[in-house]
């Protein structure tokens, strides 16, 4: 077919890519048909209200605590990866810091609604009103448009779990100790992609994928907005937020 | 890297599922 790189056999490739899906679906909450389900169960305009009346501090710990659940759920994704546990731990370290977020980002369009421009949040389908006392719209707003546009692209599962180990598995992450062996296993992951977009006859999705530099840009955006709070908020942070959070963003 | 980002660390350390 000459999709297999010289270096890894059809049955790695396509061992590896059972690994993917298999990861994928065992770390993912909820499941897709759960979220086909309520994807319509949206929070009242009283609930909204309560939620706008909440004080800054109390709606960016919420927040932090979901964006926490849903990056110990990628923890698990990566260790689950066939070669990520193989990798030295200063460079699983690095992929993770500088990627979960990331991969969080891509898992959304799982849980947000296109049509009426609403995400799963603490059990039910929100708008970004919702979100209004964080008193960062900006950055909540290209969330949604990010995820409007993944939603676009009418991704499978199999596509999303790909799309999230290509995220995670990048060898131009800087502090990389052992960059060609991620190289090698982002190539891997590569070619298993090719192979099941040659299968579904979805090739054309490669093209249509949001550039790297748009997750990057919204990563940032959301360490510049944690910093313009902590300078609002001086001492919030150690008190109420999850280690883990505070370990990789502050 | 190990030392600064602990949580990390004992995060991957468990279980290597």
């Amino acid at each position: 077919s000459g999709l297999e790189s010289p270096t890894c056999s059809g049955m790695e490739i396509e061992l590896l890519a059972q690994d993917v899906l298999r990861s994928h679906r065992e770390t993912s909450q909820p499941r897709a048909e759960e979220l086909q389900q309520r994807r319509w169960d949206t929070f009242s305009r009283e609930e909204v209200c309560a939620y706008q009346r909440k004080p800054m501090q109390e709606m960016w710990e919420r927040c932090a605590g979901r964006l926490t659940e849903a990056i110990q759920h990628v923890v698990e994704f990566a260790k689950r990866l066939r070669g990520f546990m193989e990798l030295c731990q200063n460079d699983q370290i690095v992929l993770l810091k500088a990627g979960a977020m990331e991969v969080v980002l891509v898992r959304m369009c799982r849980a947000f609604n296109p049509d009426n421009r609403t995400v799963l949040f603490e059990g039910k389908y929100a708008g970004t009103e919702l979100f209004r006392s964080l008193g960062c719209h900006e950055l909540v707003g290209s969330i949604f448009d990010f995820a409007q546009s993944l939603c676009a692209l009418r991704l499978s599962e199999s596509e999303v779990a790909f799309l999230c180990a290509i995220v995670l598995i990048n060898a131009n992450r800087p502090w990389l100790q052992e960059q060609a062996k991620v190289a090698r296993l982002r190539g891997r992951l590569e070619v298993a992609f090719r192979l099941l977009l040659r299968r579904t006859h979805r090739e054309g999705l490669l093209a249509r994928l949001p550039p790297a530099g748009r997750l990057r840009a919204l990563c940032s955006q959301h360490v510049e907005q944690l910093q313009a709070f902590r300078r609002l908020h001086p001492g919030a942070l150690p008190a109420a937020f999850p280690p883990l959070y505070r370990e990789l963003f502050a | 890297l190990q030392e600064k980002h602990r949580i990390l660390h004992k995060l991957l350390q468990n279980g290597n599922s």
